[in-house]
């Protein structure tokens, strides 16, 4: 392909899963991923 | 998690937030879809329940666990977090599933390594006792897509998960779809019976080829084999790898007349849907004038006997090959799939043959990509390099195609990668179509060839063309014309055509995964491929009491959106049209605060309606009050108090008041008497 006009694009940026989503976001979420209500939620 | 309260309705509502992701949304209801043909669980827009989830763009991918009752409950949806099986994750954790190495019985299948697991992270890594999560008596599940992956959390290359069985080191975490245990769980938790869109499976591989009778008034008959004379000499549930199963549907144009026909009837089904997908391998060694036919017999009172209606003519030369079919169905009655083998003219050495065949009420894809021999096109393409399938036109006129790297690229070369691009089509047609392609999303999906659509763990993603977005370091647009912004390359057979820029992923399946589970059979990767207009996500979701269809519409200018590689200046994105409230109605003029919705009341008078959750709820004329247990708890010991101190102050009074009486009357007693009183011993 004549690279200089037809490009690729990479929607995932590198990041092969929603944990990595995730922390490359800086979100440190119980479990990598789950919303923690202190008031209904156990004690982890 | 243990607990009925955790629990939603089988059918759960959902509101889309405005500030998702176009693309976003589109593969939230492709998960749908999958939650609807492989369990009970369905999917509906909010219409008021007390409890649903809304689901948002936030910073990452994440959700609460199980029903939390709190009226709104967030699912967040973020930027890359737009697959389908991410988003099939959130969901279950939505509906009460933690993460599968956090069983209490995980430690006698996977060894955590506690040291190579990042500081301050070793809380991923909690397991819950069987008195808080329950297996629901299903195996531990290295396939589940609620696994962690072996490097989860680790601090450096060194995996923190090892697998007690080596073998499935390198499948957990690689949530594709759900597994076979996903689903025998989910189903188990919410005692499904039956998947809300799926109808039937058949690979023949039982005498009774499933309830599939031999149709009345025909002259020959469908035959259960496990080779055909001509062939096939395989089915293609198994392809001949057992011994004694492997069976298909043959019908033998060897023998016969010209004009004979043979019916093979599905089982009696029962639509919930007006439209159907019925896919299918069909192998014809046949003579070329040999047909297939798909009918379907519908019932109803006027015919209870049913009624044929032919659906679609399978053409093309016989070929030594199980070819993929999909036929779109439109029926909303009781009915029967009817296949329809007819002999042609002239002489045949072999005749039709079927197997695993799937009816689900779902859409078909449109476009069929098969890569023969894929196994040896991975080990022998060069790394970085594509390869493109035929370029295939969607139903809207555009023309596109799927560019693949068997053998990965240097930067991920343990991976496919997997592109959609736009491509030149028949000029008059693209001259007429808009420019740049507004909001069509594009799947491509390797599909799992596993005989029953329930269990395929197909690995799918989609890519949507934003209209706005401009090529990296450009003015032009990403999805313009490819005319305009593409390569010309020129096809396999000498054509000459455009190619546009490709949008996807080099991190699409490990190449280790594609040679696992049924995506290569026979030697053959299937990709299917389809194009949807998705530009009805650009609408707001209506809320309950707003449901306003076909409405005078304002417009709204959209944010420009710009890949982060672009350095080009944002524009205007061209208008969009979003839904509104009508002018006269009784709602304009009421804002209800605090995610309360307005309703009329009795079809006169406007009035809101408030979020309410487990121990809170707004109130008044526009939900603008909270209030919530707390307060009626802290209002009745207050009253409680009050009320005890003025009884307290009251019989103090009336005490006081009672004794000051009496100490008057009898003081006015002993005056009246002139002297004092003489005591004496009445008793002595």
């Amino acid at each position: 392909l004549p690279t200089s006009k037809v490009t690729e694009y990479d929607v995932d940026g590198g990041k092969e899963d929603l944990f990595e989503v995730n922390q490359a976001a800086g979100l440190e979420l119980f479990e990598g991923d789950i919303l923690y209500d202190e008031k209904q939620g156990r004690n982890s | 998690i243990i607990g009925d309260e955790y629990l939603w309705p089988t059918t759960v509502p959902y509101y889309l937030e405005d500030d998702l992701d176009i693309n976003a949304k589109g593969v939230i209801m492709k998960a749908f879809e999958q939650y609807r043909l492989k369990t009970c669980i369905d999917y509906k827009p909010w219409s008021g329940e007390e409890n649903y989830i809304s689901v948002f763009q936030g910073n990452g991918c994440y959700s609460y666990v199980g029903n939390r009752h709190v009226g709104k409950q967030s699912l967040s949806i973020g930027a890359g977090c737009d697959q389908t099986a991410t988003i099939e994750h959130e969901f279950l954790h939505a509906l009460g599933f933690w993460h599968e190495q956090s069983r209490a019985d995980r430690d006698d299948y996977v060894t955590i390594m506690w040291d190579r697991i990042q500081g301050g992270m070793e809380h991923n890594f909690n397991k819950y006792d069987d008195t808080t999560s329950s297996s629901l008596n299903v195996p531990y599940d290295y396939d589940s897509m609620m696994h962690y992956s072996k490097n989860a959390f680790s601090k450096g290359t060194e995996p923190t998960i090892v697998t007690k069985i080596p073998a499935f080191s390198d499948i957990i975490g690689q949530s594709l779809e759900f597994s076979d245990s996903d689903l025998l769980k989910l189903n188990r938790l919410y005692n499904c019976t039956r998947a809300t869109t799926f109808l039937d499976t058949c690979d023949f591989e039982l005498e009774n080829i499933c309830g599939m009778i031999q149709g009345q008034g025909d002259k020959a008959d469908w035959e259960h084999v496990t080779k055909a004379t001509g062939g096939p000499d395989t089915d293609y549930s198994n392809m001949g790898r057992c011994t004694g199963t492997g069976y298909f549907m043959h019908f033998s144009t060897i023998s016969g007349t010209e004009g004979d026909t043979a019916l093979l009837e599905s089982r009696l089904l029962y639509p919930n849907r007006n439209y159907q997908c019925l896919q299918f391998f069909y192998y014809h060694s046949g003579n070329p004038n040999d047909k297939l036919e798909i009918w379907v017999r519908e019932y109803n009172e006027i015919n209870p006997s049913g009624t044929l209606r032919m659906i679609e003519t399978i053409t093309g030369p016989p070929e030594p090959l199980w070819q993929l079919h999909h036929v779109n169905l439109d029926v909303s009655t009781k009915f029967r799939v009817v296949f329809k083998g007819t002999k042609g003219a002239g002489s045949s050495t072999g005749g039709l043959s079927l197997d695993d065949i799937n009816l689900s009420e779902t859409a078909c894809p449109e476009h069929v990509w098969r890569i023969k021999n894929f196994k040896s096109i991975m080990e022998n393409t060069p790394r970085g390099t594509a390869i493109h399938s035929p370029r295939f036109q969607s139903k809207y006129g555009y023309t596109f195609q799927m560019s693949l790297y068997p053998s990965g690229t240097t930067t991920y070369p343990e991976y496919l990668g997997a592109f959609a691009r736009l491509t030149s089509g028949d000029d008059m047609i693209d001259s007429n179509l808009t420019w740049p392609c507004p909001w069509m999303q594009i799947t491509m999906m390797l599909m799992d060839q596993n005989a029953d659509i329930r269990k395929r763990m197909s690995n799918q993603r989609s890519i949507t063309t934003d209209p706005n977005v401009k090529l990296p370091g450009s003015t032009m647009y990403f999805w313009d014309n490819p005319r305009k912004v593409g390569a010309q390359v020129t096809d396999v057979d000498g054509t000459k055509y455009f190619r546009g820029s490709g949008y996807g992923t080099y991190g699409y399946l490990t190449q280790a995964r594609a040679l696992s589970r049924d995506f290569i059979k026979g030697g053959d990767a299937i990709f299917l491929l389809s194009m949807e207009d998705i530009s009805n996500m650009l609408l707001s979701q209506p809320l309950p009491s707003t449901t306003v269809p076909n409405t005078t519409l304002p417009t709204t200018t959209l944010p420009t959106t710009t890949l982060p590689t672009t350095t080009v200046p944002t524009t205007t994105v061209p208008t969009t049209t979003v839904r509104t409230i009508p002018t006269h109605d009784l709602c304009a003029s009421v804002k209800c605060e605090n995610d309360g919705v307005c309703v009329i009341d009795n079809g006169v008078k406007a009035a809101c309606r408030c979020a309410v959750g487990n121990d809170w709820w707004y109130h008044g004329d526009r939900c603008q009050f909270k209030s919530s247990n707390q307060d009626g708890v802290v209002m009745a010991v207050v009253s409680s108090v009050v009320v005890f101190a003025v009884m307290v102050v009251v019989m103090v009074v009336v005490t006081v008041v009672s004794v000051e009486c009496l100490k008057n009357k009898y003081k006015k007693k002993m005056n009246d008497m002139g002297a004092g009183i003489t005591t004496r011993n009445v008793h002595a």
